[in-house]
């Protein structure tokens, strides 16, 4: 009966993944390996991140007119934004979907999101990742990883770190049923500074983590050590958000940029 | 609670979508 329960419980958060995440790595890997009819807009310069502001990002974003008038650095730095926020609300339905979330005191959900959402973001943004670049605006663009690089500082640090992060977690070879899992255990993680009732997320954590364990046992039979590598990931992940928190600050300070409401309160007293 | 409003928002009310 326990091994039916932990095959159900894979099967609800794999489902509720697919269900609340526009992308996901099997749709992203079907795009970058060229098996889509119309391949992705290449943005790899000033000429080509213009004409996909025309058409890809318009569509996405809206164009505002205080945009305009700003260099390519922060009209980038605004999509990335937009792509944040937009990801943090699909992860928050994905949460209240994880079995046990919604019954976690409410102060608490709020503590699990504000440190969980960009580590799950990073781990789940390695699907739209290879090594020459990342896919943007749901598929239909593709910004070069050297373009990214060439922006001027500190822009062009930005993204660099969570390539390299995302070039040794694909090396793993997870599917969306893995990352399922592995979003559900980065969000319910009970040592998050100032969680209040620790034991009950301790209990929904271990249960995930179990599930996570031999989930990867049966579908990944050949990599015993997938397990064990994929909880150094965790701790990899944490280490990146702390970097890109620090950047974020850096960028606040000195650049004439706004930051969106929801990201301001998340990355506010974060660590 | 002030602190994170959105959060709680989003937790309480799904289909209250954030402004981009």
């Amino acid at each position: 009966p326990q091994l039916a329960d932990q095959k159900t419980l894979a099967k609800q958060i794999h489902e509720a993944y697919l269900k609340n995440f526009n992308m996901n790595k099997s749709k992203a890997r079907t795009i970058l390996t060229g098996k889509t009819s119309t391949p992705p807009f290449v943005i790899h310069d000033m000429e080509t991140l213009q004409l996909a502001e025309q058409t890809l990002v318009a569509k996405m974003v809206g164009s505002s007119a205080a945009l305009l008038n700003k260099d390519a650095e922060v009209r980038i730095f605004h999509c990335c934004q937009c792509t944040s926020v937009e990801t943090v609300t699909e992860l928050t339905e994905f949460a209240k979907s994880v079995p046990g979330f919604s019954n976690l005191d409410l102060n608490d959900q709020v503590t699990l999101l504000k440190y969980g959402v960009h580590e799950a973001f990073f781990a789940m943004l390695a699907s739209c990742m290879n090594k020459d670049g990342l896919l943007v605006a749901y598929g239909n663009g593709f910004i070069t990883r050297e373009f990214l690089k060439s922006l001027r500082r500190p822009f062009g640090e930005m993204m660099e770190p969570k390539f390299q992060f995302a070039m040794k977690f694909n090396s793993l070879e997870l599917d969306d049923s893995d990352l399922a899992l592995f979003v559900a255990a980065i969000i319910c993680c009970g040592d998050r500074p100032g969680l209040v009732n620790v034991p009950h997320i301790e209990r929904m954590q271990e249960s995930i983590v179990n599930v996570l364990h031999l989930h990867l046992k049966s579908n990944h039979p050949d990599n015993g050590f997938l397990f064990p590598k994929l909880l150094q990931k965790l701790v990899d992940l944490r280490q990146l958000v702390t970097e890109h928190a620090q950047l974020i600050q850096e960028i606040k300070k000195t650049e004439d940029t706004s930051l969106h409401p929801l990201l301001q309160e998340i990355y506010r007293d974060m660590y | 609670k002030e602190k994170h409003k959105i959060l709680h928002r989003l937790l309480q009310n799904s289909s209250s979508p954030v402004d981009l």
